[in-house]
């Protein structure tokens, strides 16, 4: 399975429907302090099925909609999709049907998250081991945040050994 | 559940030795299971010497070397079961430009080897030099992020929005 | 005890909002007390809000408003009694470049105001290119640090030692 | 009181004696990556008596010494003296009839350190408190080390009240 593109909606800073397409290779993503560039790399987390509020800098998954600005009202609804290719049909039985599969997730402010893969509801459950049997998810070693570095850095080395449990 | 961990532990250091050479230039880092003899009970130490300095503990290297030591290991437990997507924020930022140029040909290598797509966010304008295409996230209206496209030879309009 | 930390808080904060707004060129800052009605109790909380945005605990803040707002409460500290000499080593990693102008332009200030001496290190270019004089740290020789005088006018050769 | 220079020999990479003169206005410092701006920030706090070895990274005291590298042998001494204008006569007692004041930090492998002022003998407690009375020292907010940022942006508020009371 490949990732083509992302999808965000009232996802924090981007209120308004927006799409980063996924190219092979190297893309960059450049920007200003504080223009958006951490909160598109959490969409990518979330939408796969990040549960801690607090991995996504929040205090509570709500926090993840668009909390409005002096000129725009907050929003109830946000909305992350990403498409994936499954030309190769490596996708998990249920799901391989399909060349391609769209995966969405979609929380309502104090109504919690719903997933569809393909329009059909699934569990939060389903969306993780979809990504996971994918070699990806939101607790793959290849989502480097912005704190990362330093939290290895200063890590305890029993905290660090919980890297390799990671990988075994 | 034990020799799985050792078993982890052996292809992860294997991988962090060359991924440090190659981020490096040179030098060797290896790591360590200390503190107990139960591994996971352990503790994880990383021994690092870049090239032509002492052997030392990560504590001990320069701000710049840390990062680049910690990037070798995070990408050695990627490698071990490579994702189709690498997404990296801002793992640049303490890098001079020797070192980013390599960490640059380490994501193609890898890219190259496996496949995987790399989104990276980046400050530095060496690392946007060396992309394939680059997005730019503004804030014209504020509080309200846009994705816009940005042309790669119009590096140097950057200035003005990184 | 109680009182001391009292007024130096007071002063404290008056001192870094101010400095938020110069170093964020708008928005508005504060600091407050939290979690004991005892000051000697307490924690320090940092609410800001930088230009157009929500008032928002600091740990809600991007990476590079996060670093802008932790300056403006250490030059907030420096400025109840500032020193001859101030180092600041790579503070301005994670800031863009016009938030690295504007943290140039307080350094001006505070060097003129106080007569204050500063010593910065830096990998920004734009950093580099505001200061009266640059030296640079050299390894010619492997593991042997030497210092030499760097040409301002030279900044474009910086790119083969920084 | 205000700083002319600072020399350092046996320091750190500082292997040969070097000087870094302390003019008005902005210096800056740039290099490579481990190349040595972060021992020289070190020197400058070790010299006006800071004594935790792991403020200057190290395990102990004898770690800022130089530890030799494939060609060079380690050293046994290590020493950074400051050159201080104090014509405006403003240090305090036993140290004020000196237009300029050197003060230097020496120390012997496993013998600890050695401090004077313009050649006299003085106690680390006499160099802390010359510069505490010129608003400066080892612990002074205008100090900032490379992890400090990162410090003060994760500290638990409590931990962080504590930098207030430094500057009570
Ligand atoms: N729910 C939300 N609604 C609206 N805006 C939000 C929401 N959550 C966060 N933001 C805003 O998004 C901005 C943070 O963006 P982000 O962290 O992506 O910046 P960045 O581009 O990564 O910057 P840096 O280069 O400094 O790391 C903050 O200004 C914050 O106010
Ligand atoms: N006692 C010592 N003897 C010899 N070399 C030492 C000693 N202590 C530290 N070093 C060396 O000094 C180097 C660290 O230098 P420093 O931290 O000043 O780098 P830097 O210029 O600040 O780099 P960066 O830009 O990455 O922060 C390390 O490579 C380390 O091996
Ligand atoms: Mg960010
Ligand atoms: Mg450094």
């Amino acid at each position: 399975m490949q990732f083509r593109k992302i999808r965000l909606t009232g996802f924090k800073s981007f209120v308004d429907p927006t799409e980063l397409i996924i190219e092979p290779g190297l893309t960059g993503i450049v920007g200003p302090n504080g223009c958006g560039k951490s909160n598109l790399v959490e969409a990518i987390r979330w939408v796969m099925g990040e549960t801690s509020a607090k991995q996504m800098r929040g205090g509570e998954m709500n926090d993840v909609i668009f909390g409005g600005t002096s000129n725009k009202p907050a929003r109830n609804i946000a909305e992350v999709g990403v498409l994936m290719d499954n030309s190769a049909r490596r996708a998990p039985v249920g799901f391989n049907e399909h060349l391609e599969l769209e995966i969405t997730r979609r929380i309502e402010r104090d109504k919690g998250s719903a997933y569809r893969v393909n329009g059909k509801e699934v569990r939060a459950r389903d969306v993780q081991l979809l990504f996971a049997d994918a070699s990806t998810g939101a607790r793959s070693p290849g989502l480097v945040s912005q704190g990362r570095i330093g939290s290895i850095i200063n890590a305890k080395p029993s905290d660090r050994r919980m890297l390799l449990e990671e990988a075994a | 559940g034990r020799e799985r961990l050792l078993a982890s532990f052996g292809k992860v250091n294997a991988s962090f030795e060359e991924l440090f050479v190659r981020l490096f230039g040179g030098g060797r880092a290896y790591l360590e299971l200390i503190e107990s003899d139960d591994p996971l009970e352990a503790g994880l130490q990383i021994m690092a010497s870049p090239p032509g300095k002492k052997l030392q503990a990560l504590s001990l290297l320069s701000g710049g070397e840390q990062a680049l030591t910690a990037l070798a290991l995070i990408f050695a437990v990627f490698l071990t079961n490579p994702s189709p997507i690498c997404v990296l924020d801002e793992v640049d930022a303490p890098l001079d430009d020797s070192n980013v140029d390599r960490f640059c040909l380490l994501l193609e290598h890898i890219a190259k080897e496996t496949g995987t797509r790399f989104l990276v966010v980046t400050h530095h304008r060496m690392t946007m030099a060396r992309m394939d295409r680059l997005f730019g996230v503004t804030m014209a209206e504020r509080g309200i992020s846009q994705l816009v496209s940005v042309d790669l030879t119009g590096v140097e309009r950057l200035r003005a929005i990184a």
